[in-house]
Formats: C-alpha cells, sequence, structure tokens
C-alpha cells in the first residue's frame, strides 16, 4: 500500500487527507500554518509545518519516501507552482495538484505531473447538472460522453410498467437496473411495476439522457 | 423551464452559472465585487453588483422573481447566512447554499433550505477515493451504501473471460457492462473476452467494491 503527503490543509487537502487516513493508509499533512497543522495531528500518521517552496526542507522531512503527493495549495499560485516542481526534484512518483483557475491548470498541467484537478469547477459543473434537472439524484461520466445517471421514478410513473418510459425505443438509453430500497433489481419479468421511490440507474450518452430527463 | 439566480461568483458560482447558461437557462450573477460581475456579463443572461446581505437592494433587482438561487459565499460567512435568510424571506422556493465549513454548514442546515453544499469536502472525497483505489476512473454513490464504479481492465487480465473476475461467486459485485471505446457491451457470449482498455461497470455496496478493487 501506498503512503501519501498531503500538502495545504485548507479544506480540500483536510478532505483528502482523513479520508485517505480513514482507509488505513500512512498520512503525512503538511502546511506553513502552525493552527492547521496541529488541527490535523491526532488524525493523520504525522502533521508537519514546514514551508513547501523551500526543497531543502521538503528533503529534510523526509517527503521524498513518499510514494503519492497532493498539492493543495489554491490560492498562492505561485507556492502551489514552486511546491510541485520541489516535489518533482525530489522523484516522487506520483503527483496530482489543485488548481484555482484555468491559467493555473495549465501551468501545472505543463510541469508533467500525474493530475491536475479543478474542484470548485468541478463540484460546480456537477451541481449545474443536479439544479438543471431536479430528477437527477445523481451521475457518473464514464468517458467517451457516456454517462449513468441514477433519476428517481416520477410520481405519474408509479405502478407503470418500465417499458412505458420507451427506452430502446425512443430514446437510445439503457436501464441497468432499478434500486429499490437497498436491492438492486432487473425488471425482466412482465409484472414487474415501478413504485414509490424506484431509482432507475440508466446509461446513455449525455444528450439522449438529458431528451430523456426532459421528456419525464 | 426555471430561473437561477447565482450569488457570488467565486470559481464554484462562476461555474455553476456558466454551465446553467450553457444549457439554455435564464441566469442571472450576483457579486459585490465589480471586476467578478463585469466578467461574467458576457456570459449570463444578466449580472449585477449588489450586497446580497441587503435584503431591500435584492428586491429592487427582482432577485425575488428568481425559481431558484444558489447562494455561493464560501469565505464570508456571515453574509453567506444573511444572504441565505434574506432569500427565504424573498420567498424563493429553491435555495442551495455552498457552506465551507461544517460549523457553516449545521448553520445553513437549521435556515430550513433544500440543499446545503460542502464542494471541498466533498471534492476530498472523491479524490481520495480516486488516490486510494489508482484503477477507479470514477464512480458515484447511490445512496443505501451502493456504488457504480468504473475500472478500468487490469493489464494481467487482458484477453481472459470475464468469470475470472469472480463476480457473483467471490465478490457480491454486479457487472452491468463493458464500455469499449464508444459501446456499451453485455459479455453475454461465451467467447467475449476483456480487452485492454476495457471498463468495468460494477455495481455493489462499498466494502463489497473495495474488497474486490483490494483484490484486483
Ligand atoms: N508555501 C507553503 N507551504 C506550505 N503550506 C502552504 C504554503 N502556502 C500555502 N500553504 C497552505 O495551503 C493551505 C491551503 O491554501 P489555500 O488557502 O490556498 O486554500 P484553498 O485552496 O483556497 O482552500 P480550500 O482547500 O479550502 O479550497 C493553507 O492552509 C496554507 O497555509
Ligand atoms: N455580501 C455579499 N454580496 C455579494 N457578493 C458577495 C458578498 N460577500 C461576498 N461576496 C462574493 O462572493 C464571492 C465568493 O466568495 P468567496 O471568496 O467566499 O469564495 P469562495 O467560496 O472561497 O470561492 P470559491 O467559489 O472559489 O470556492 C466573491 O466574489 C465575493 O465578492
Amino acid at each position: 500500500s501506498r503512503s501519501f503527503a498531503v500538502i495545504g490543509l485548507g479544506a480540500f487537502g483536510t478532505a483528502v487527507a482523513t479520508e485517505l487516513s480513514r482507509f488505513g493508509n500512512h498520512v503525512i499533512g503538511v502546511d506553513l500554518d502552525e493552527r492547521r497543522v496541529s488541527q490535523m495531528s491526532a488524525t493523520l500518521s504525522s502533521a508537519v509545518i514546514l514551508d513547501t517552496t523551500d526543497e531543502a526542507a521538503l528533503r529534510e522531512a523526509d517527503i521524498d519516501q513518499y510514494d503519492v503527493a497532493l498539492v493543495a495549495i489554491g490560492r498562492d499560485i505561485e507556492a502551489s507552482i514552486l511546491t510541485t516542481m520541489n516535489l518533482k526534484m525530489l522523484g516522487i512518483s506520483t503527483i496530482w495538484a489543485k488548481a484555482s483557475s484555468r491559467t493555473h491548470h495549465r501551468i501545472l498541467s505543463k510541469l508533467g505531473i500525474q493530475r491536475v484537478i479543478l474542484p470548485e469547477q468541478e463540484m460546480g459543473r456537477h451541481i449545474s447538472q443536479m439544479l438543471n434537472n431536479p430528477m437527477l439524484q445523481d451521475y457518473v461520466s464514464l468517458g467517451n460522453g457516456f454517462s449513468v445517471v441514477n433519476i428517481i421514478t416520477p410520481d405519474r410513473l408509479i405502478g407503470r410498467e418500465v417499458k412505458v418510459l420507451g427506452l430502446g425505443r425512443n430514446y437510445d438509453v439503457t436501464l441497468l437496473g432499478i434500486m429499490r430500497g437497498s436491492a438492486f433489481k432487473q425488471p425482466d419479468t412482465p409484472d414487474f411495476l415501478l413504485e414509490k421511490e424506484d431509482k432507475l440507474i440508466l446509461l446513455g450518452k449525455r444528450p439522449e439522457l438529458r431528451r430523456f430527463g426532459d421528456a419525464l
């Protein structure tokens, strides 16, 4: 299993470090801010106060021993870039970094790291989908324009057969199954009727899913 | 279709407003900061400079006419809370608000709005899952402890039959199908063999998915 260094203990960095720790990983939290470091010292394997723009200080703290580093510095773009460059100099094999703007994203992407994340923008896109489609409980993009979506059965379709949805016929959308309570069901019997709170788990290309969702 | 007021044009608010606009919705962007408002004026239906802690100013700008309001003020917690209270006073039927901390979340939740979001924390949890499971391309929680995950086929299983995964037999995990390029396939023929870059779309409870992922 891999060890993780999370640099920058803002809301995002703290959430990642805490969750990774909860999965049983060895995690070190790093920040300039003494208060943030001490807040995390009980939760993580270790937590150190350190200016990560200082390569020597990073080496002295053995950060080069870690398998994976996440740079979660958003506001101070120069600190984010310098820190990322330092981690590359340390030879850390997997580096992910958060960007706070498109320009920040472009610079970090040119540093040849494994992943650049735009958390606010990605959540913003996600939330806009949920606001645009009130029946959409959740969704995940599979790449290639496909998504899996979780839509709650509209009231007017309760008690009806699955075929009234017109899937396959009117919409190039696949019903993967139905979540009913804690059971995942395949509506493969003719007497299967939709019930209140049934969640339709659908797969399709996004324009087709939108078309289906609008018709609901 | 519904009209949207996005208050607070930081990275998150801007992303939501931009995407909602792109879907063809009527969107007004609101911020104290003149520069941020002017940056969005071409993208949105309208953009106004306004201190949203001022209820009279909100009414004067006809914000009460909007169906949905999103409060995307993170740093100034008092402004976020006051703004949310004002929007309730205006009678807006759907209000979502971003919180920047657990305490902020608890206060907003007590105001009786439709949804409180913690974007950095939710992205942090998502990213921690991707870091913890390098083969995990993406996933979505369906509620009830179930998730749909997208896992890239490990190299050592290329050319093998789907049954070597041991799904149903060793793991209470369902294979919903396989994404191959831009096609979604069901491996229902005996000669179906896994190919490089095939994405396994799996459904199961999270501990079972983790167990399966660890074994991969
Ligand atoms: N040179 C540095 N060395 C170490 N830590 C730093 C350095 N510069 C900034 N930080 C830390 O990075 C953390 C996150 O920074 P920032 O305030 O940019 O967060 P953010 O990205 O806006 O926050 P969030 O994660 O809440 O979205 C802060 O706790 C800050 O102290
Ligand atoms: N009283 C107010 N009225 C209108 N806009 C406000 C008010 N107070 C703050 N804002 C605006 O809210 C916006 C977002 O604020 P903030 O800096 O808190 O962002 P954030 O939540 O940290 O950012 P991000 O969305 O990037 O995560 C800012 O553009 C700010 O001008």
